[in-house]
Formats: structure tokens, C-alpha cells, sequence
């Protein structure tokens, strides 16, 4: 495992720690979109199903093992949990989601590098990953006052993204035969998608000012 | 040959 894809997965991981800490510190999920919290829910039991099949590494293992957990632990608090559950912007997170599934499934099923349930189900996660943050995207641009943890949230989950990109450079001068191009394309979209944010961000912290986005 | 190297990312 090489620099980028370790730094590239601590990314990740600092990123739900910010979440749940923001949600269980506060009691609140307000500007958190539960869209793209269930899309991730999707995407992890998708593209996780191997942790029955194959064995890579403990490492590996346990990260999925706190992806899937936390995730579903952010949708647990914010469906059901007594005082968070009020806190959520229901009226304002209306990304109609479906619109987002149904064409990364049809294209995981046109698109893929194996006819198989399992290849096809790890291909619309890989699809699916992509465009999952845009519900998240789309609430931040309808929040008047972002908070601090909410921007840091997004902002270390586009982070995760962009390091990946330098992993996949790196493997592809290190290692023979390292291709992925379903991966590749999916991934540099999925970054593109960030970077309107990431403007915006370190805008905001050289202004040091209150982050917001223009509608 | 590769598929299981593309497996090993999170």
C-alpha cells in the first residue's frame, strides 16, 4: 500500500469521524443529507458482498466493517433517533435519488468487466460512489449557514477522492498489468464533482470567512 | 489476471 491510498483512506475515515462527532457532540444533523448518507449505505453493501467471498487483509476488513457501521449508524440517528431525528432538514433535502440509481444500475448492467451478480452489484457501487455526494452538494447550497464540521466533512470526503486519483497514478508506474478503467473514469467524475466545493472552500479559509455556497 | 488487484481498494 503505497502513500496516497493510506493518506486517501485516513481521509475517508477522519471524514465520518467528523460526522459522527458533529451529529453525537451537538444532537444535531442539521445541513447533513440523509440522501447521500443511504446512497452510501448502497454503495458499501454493494460493493462489500466480498467480505463473504475473499479475505485481502485485516486492514481491509476492518475499514469496510466501519464504513458499513457507521454509515448505517448516521441513517439509524437520523430516522430514528429521538432528538436528532427532529433536527434533520427534511423540507430542504428533496434530491430525488432515484434519478441517481436507476441509471448507474442500467449502466453497471451495460458496463461492466463481468456478467456476474456480484461483478455487476461491485460495478453500480463503483457507479453509484460517483454521484452519491450531490444530495449532500445540493443541501449545502440550500443552507444558509454551514457549519464548520459540515464544510470538513465534505471537504476531507473530496480529499479521500482526489488522493485516490494519486494512488492510481502511482500503481500504474509501480506495478505491471495495475488497470482499472471503469474505476479510473468513475473516480476522476467523482472528483470533478468537488472541485465547485473546493473553490468555495478555500475561499472561505483564506477570507476567513463563514463558508457558503451560491444557489 | 489484475481483477483481484483492483479488489484490494476500499
Amino acid at each position: 500500500m503505497n502513500i496516497f491510498r493510506l493518506a486517501g483512506d485516513m481521509m475517508h475515515l477522519f471524514s465520518i469521524i467528523v460526522l459522527l462527532l458533529k451529529i453525537n457532540a451537538t444532537r444535531s444533523c442539521r445541513g447533513v443529507s440523509l440522501k447521500t448518507q443511504e446512497l452510501y449505505a448502497i454503495v458499501f453493501v454493494c460493493r462489500y458482498l466480498d467480505l463473504f467471498t475473499s479475505f485481502i487483509s485485516l486492514y481491509n476488513t476492518t475499514m469496510k466493517l466501519i464504513f458499513l457501521l457507521s454509515t448505517f449508524t448516521i441513517i439509524y440517528w437520523m430516522r430514528f433517533h429521538k432528538v436528532i431525528r427532529v433536527t434533520y432538514d427534511r423540507e430542504q433535502d428533496t434530491f430525488r435519488y432515484q434519478f441517481l440509481i436507476l441509471p448507474c444500475f442500467l449502466l453497471a448492467l451495460v458496463l461492466n468487466n463481468e456478467f456476474s451478480a456480484m461483478e455487476v452489484l461491485w460495478t453500480f457501487s463503483i457507479y453509484l460512489e460517483a454521484v452519491a455526494i450531490l444530495p449532500q452538494l445540493v443541501l449545502l447550497q440550500r443552507t444558509n449557514n454551514i457549519d464548520n464540521l459540515t464544510g470538513n466533512y465534505v471537504f476531507l470526503l473530496g480529499s479521500y477522492r482526489a488522493l485516490y486519483i494519486l494512488n492510481w497514478i502511482y500503481r500504474f508506474m509501480t506495478e505491471p498489468n495495475y488497470r482499472q478503467y471503469l474505476v479510473w473514469i468513475s473516480g476522476i467524475v467523482q472528483t470533478i464533482v468537488y472541485i465547485d466545493f473546493f473553490y468555495y472552500y478555500i475561499r472561505s479559509w483564506r477570507n476567513n470567512e463563514k463558508l457558503s455556497l451560491p444557489a | 489476471p489484475g481483477q483481484e488487484l483492483v479488489k484490494d481498494e476500499l
